[in-house]
């Protein structure tokens, strides 16, 4: 958008479809442009450049979430569940973790909770000898719960700091899938009562508004504590989080942007919303 | 639902003989919208609806219909128009073997659709080869292996020090060699912007020339499956693609964004995890599904 333009109608649609064509979705980007409108009529804005810096500043509001870290250091050993569809990243960005803890001093077990996938086991692996994590599998087809369950008493008694269970990648449709992942948490629960300290949904952000019901149907199930947004090293731009983070007020903890074990960032509101105007 | 939304648009003119442009003109703002939270891509939604408008205005309405069911009739047809009408099984060769390859995002599903597409066509009397081509992601060859047995086809591998190129011309000799007249190229998932990566891609075409090349996309992809397809046609010339996922209640507007950018046809769909969970593409039963 250029910086002589003027704020007319054209103006507000070109907006509105930089937010449509960013996943952002179309009833919310209708009502952020909407209640930009008000806005910029309320404090008598006339630039065009500064409507638009208006409108990054009221996204960022949107996906700013009060805890933007993982909360790990007043529990030992910390338990993260991930979760999420089939192929968005829950392995990968669990080896990115690992690696992330690893550099911080801390020591960490990975529990291969897909026992159901060609190879799940074996990818996870590999994850843990790059990222020097202890490893916990049992055998293709055993029950993930009892996977999780040795993981936590592996690292009660090994000391160890953090505990990363990856699970099977699942359609949040599935009821009986869902119930898996629920008898997972329970389990993990009876062995450390405010466990898992972190249950963090792994979303694609090429994913458009299926998102949403991700979202939805994976906090009623397993009750997230934050979204891990992987792939932002493509051209998507992951604008579906803006629907999540305010109708949940799931935040947007980590974003993925390689396949690399470094390639895992803490979210940043700002960078985040200047990334959807390139 | 968009029926019901244009049951509301059209509650004021009852037994109109011909639908006008004003009430086709607010009818399209529904359909417009009902295409955007599909997740088809805001240009298409563009262009599609421009042709609908063309269509509609001075339409008849069918005696047995109301006005927005004839919109809706109208939009549907055009829908099953612009997404199907075309070849959609694989192109087999005239000179065996038949070489497909599978490419596609990161996590799409080329890995379990390579396998799915080879139970299929073993089922059909062929005698498929899968070939593990994904030398970067961990255990990917192990994957494809495990894939492999579970359906009793066998795989080609090189281990992962080799050049995918390489791999695709040795498999293709092995093929050969060992009466296998389909050979599947399983792929390493890629962005379309890695240049070097869709180098490789392309190295492995000039190589091996594939008669079928698969572009295999996620369902629930939304705005951005214009640039991936529109990036991969360019690279490589797609002869399909494969929509995946399609189990999940994803509405799946990628499938119109793919075809309206590619004029490529979706050939499979994916609709499960496990090896036989592929199906034929059916533009009706799609173009019903992302109307809602
Ligand atoms: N470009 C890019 N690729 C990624 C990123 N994160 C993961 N991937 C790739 O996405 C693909 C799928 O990753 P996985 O970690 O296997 O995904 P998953 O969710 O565990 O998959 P399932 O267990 O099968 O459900 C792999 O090819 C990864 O390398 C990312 O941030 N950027
Ligand atoms: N529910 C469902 N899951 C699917 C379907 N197709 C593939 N999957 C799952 O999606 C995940 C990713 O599949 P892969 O075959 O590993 O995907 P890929 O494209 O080979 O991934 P990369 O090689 O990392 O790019 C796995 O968990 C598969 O089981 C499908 O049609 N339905
Ligand atoms: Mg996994
Ligand atoms: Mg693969």
């Amino acid at each position: 958008i250029s910086l002589n333009k003027e704020i007319d109608e054209d103006f507000y649609e070109e907006l509105e479809e930089i937010l449509i064509g960013a996943d952002v979705g179309v009833n919310a980007s209708l009502q952020i442009v909407e209640s930009l409108r008000d806005k910029v009529k309320e404090r008598k804005i006339k630039k065009a450049d500064e409507v638009k810096e208006l409108l990054k500043e009221e996204l960022a509001k949107i996906v700013e979430g009060k805890s933007q870290g993982l909360n790990l250091n007043e529990h030992q050993p910390a338990v993260i569940m991930v979760v999420g569809v089939n192929g968005v990243g829950k392995t990968t960005t669990i080896g990115k973790l690992a690696f992330k803890f690893k550099e911080e001093g801390k020591k960490v077990l990975l529990a291969a909770g897909d026992t159901f996938r060609a190879a799940a086991i074996e990818q996870l692996e590999v994850w843990a000898n790059r990222s020097g994590s202890g490893f916990i599998k049992h055998q293709q087809g055993s029950d993930p719960a009892a996977v999780a369950f040795d993981a936590i008493q592996a690292a009660k008694s090994r000391g160890t700091d953090v505990v990363i269970i990856d699970t099977a990648g699942r359609l949040q449709t599935k009821v009986n899938l869902m119930q898996e992942l629920q008898k997972v948490k329970r389990v993990i629960q009876k062995e450390i009562p405010d466990a898992p300290h972190e249950t963090l949904l792994v979303l694609d952000a090429t994913t458009g508004q299926n998102a949403i019901s991700q979202a939805k149907l994976f906090d009623e199930t397993v009750n997230l504590s934050g979204i891990v947004l992987t792939k932002l090293d493509g051209t998507a731009k992951g604008g579906v989080v803006f629907g999540i983070c305010s109708e949940m007020e799931i935040p947007v903890k980590f974003i993925g942007i390689g396949e690399r074990i470094e390639d895992l960032r803490e979210f940043n509101p700002e960078n985040f919303v200047e990334a959807l105007f390139d | 639902s968009l029926s019901e939304k244009l049951q509301n648009t059209f509650k004021k003119l009852k037994g109109k003989g011909k639908l006008s442009e004003k009430d086709v003109k607010e009818a399209m703002r529904e359909v417009r919208m009902a295409l955007l939270e599909a997740d088809v891509n805001y240009k298409v939604v563009k262009d599609f609806v421009n042709k609908v408008k063309e269509r509609a205005v001075g339409a008849e309405v069918l005696k047995s219909l109301t006005p927005g069911q004839q919109v809706i009739k109208i939009v549907h047809e055009e829908l099953i128009d612009l997404m199907g009408g075309t070849n959609s099984s694989i192109n087999i060769a005239s000179k065996p073997p038949t070489i497909i390859m599978m490419v596609g995002l990161q996590g799409a599903g080329k890995t379990t659709t390579a396998g799915k597409l080879g139970a299929n066509l073993k089922k059909k009397g062929r005698r498929p080869l899968l070939v593990a081509c994904d030398v970067y992601r961990p255990a990917a060859i192990h994957q494809l292996e495990v894939v492999g047995s579970q359906i009793d086809i066998p795989v080609f591998s090189m281990g992962d020090r080799q050049n995918p190129v390489n791999i695709a011309k040795a498999a293709v000799s092995h093929a050969e060699n060992h009466g296998n007249d389909t050979v599947i190229l399983d792929t390493a998932g890629r962005l379309h912007i890695n240049e070097e990566l869709m180098d490789e891609l392309k190295n492995i075409k000039a190589e091996v020339k594939p008669h079928e090349i698969l572009l295999v996309v996620d369902a629930m992809t939304g705005q951005d499956a214009v640039n991936v397809a529109e990036q991969f046609n360019e690279a490589l010339g797609i002869d399909g693609a494969v929509l995946t996922k399609l189990d999940g209640d994803t509405r799946g507007g990628a499938a119109l964004s793919v075809k309206a950018v590619t004029g490529c046809p979706i050939k499979y769909i994916g609709v499960g995890e496990k090896l036989d969970a592929l199906e034929d593409f059916h533009p009706d039963r799609m173009a019903s599904r992302i109307l809602g």
